[in-house]
């Protein structure tokens, strides 16, 4: 039997409101280390990576490991139908294709079950390396959000540059160009709004904005985001779930030819 | 001009 109950069922709610776009169907893997899940887009070239942590979970039981197929339309359906305040449960019986979702208003006077069917889904799992990464930008996540959307109503690609400089986003398109540099600045009064550039290298690389606008679907989940970037290598853009967990997106650099 | 490789130039099938 799998079995977990959340009290601050908002938190999954956007984390399905932040996948939903980039993945139709996917596996969710429920362990005693937590509730997971990775699936790449329909072109592999990006993927997301959930973890929300059991300990995470005001009740967690998972008798033992089970791989629940969903379509996250379907799923964010469901959840929609939960309020932002409910208490949210989902509950998953050994042998059944199906799983429930369980919906408790706080004050107890509302129940809601709704039953979804399971799916069998053919994933490939990557197996994705521990990287020490040449440049790490912590930034509000709502900057970022504003960056990318900014920038695709000039081009198609951002180019993002590390230097000493700074972090500069620049788009380039067939009614002109934009350059965005954001320096580090760690002296704001509030932790969530600074900005903090750690480089090793500089580094430069190029990226379809459509994914990145869809990473920042994330953007409710958490003030700040962390954007990874080596030469050689996708760059993770990471959200943190609430002291839980993370949501971790990975999108492969487009290439001069 | 670029190129838009896939995931699994950079990342192995486990």
């Amino acid at each position: 039997m799998f079995e977990l109950r959340l009290v601050q069922g908002s938190l999954l709610k956007k984390v399905l409101e932040s996948i939903k776009d980039l993945v139709n169907d996917a596996n969710f893997d429920c362990s005693s280390t937590g509730f997971s899940l990775q699936a790449m887009d329909s072109s592999h070239v990006a993927l997301v990576a959930l973890l929300l942590r059991s300990e995470g979970f005001e009740h967690y039981r998972c008798d033992r490991n089970l791989t629940m197929g969903m379509n996250l339309a379907n799923m964010a359906k469901m959840l929609k139908c939960a309020g932002n305040d409910d208490i949210i449960t989902i509950k998953a019986d050994d042998g059944t294709d199906t799983v429930t979702f369980m919906f408790e208003s706080p004050s107890q006077d509302k129940i809601s079950d709704f039953e979804m069917k399971l799916m069998d889904i053919d994933s490939e799992h990557l197996g994705i390396p521990e990287a020490e990464y040449e440049a790490i930008i912590r930034m509000p996540s709502a900057e970022f959000a504003r960056i990318c959307r900014d920038l695709s109503s000039i081009g198609d690609t951002v180019v993002i540059s590390v230097t000493k400089e700074g972090v500069r986003f620049s788009a380039r398109g067939d009614i002109g160009a934009a350059n965005i540099v954001c320096r580090q600045n760690a002296t704001v009064d509030k932790p969530e709004d600074a900005t903090i550039i750690e480089m090793q290298e500089p580094v430069t690389l190029t990226f379809a904005l459509r994914y990145m606008n869809s990473f920042t679907k994330a953007t409710p989940l958490a003030e700040q985001v962390t954007i990874s970037m080596s030469s050689d290598l996708p760059v993770v853009v990471e959200y943190k779930v609430a002291g839980m967990g993370y949501i971790r997106y990975y999108l492969a650099p487009k290439i001069e030819e | 001009i670029h190129f838009q490789p896939s995931l699994q130039r950079y990342f192995q099938i486990a």
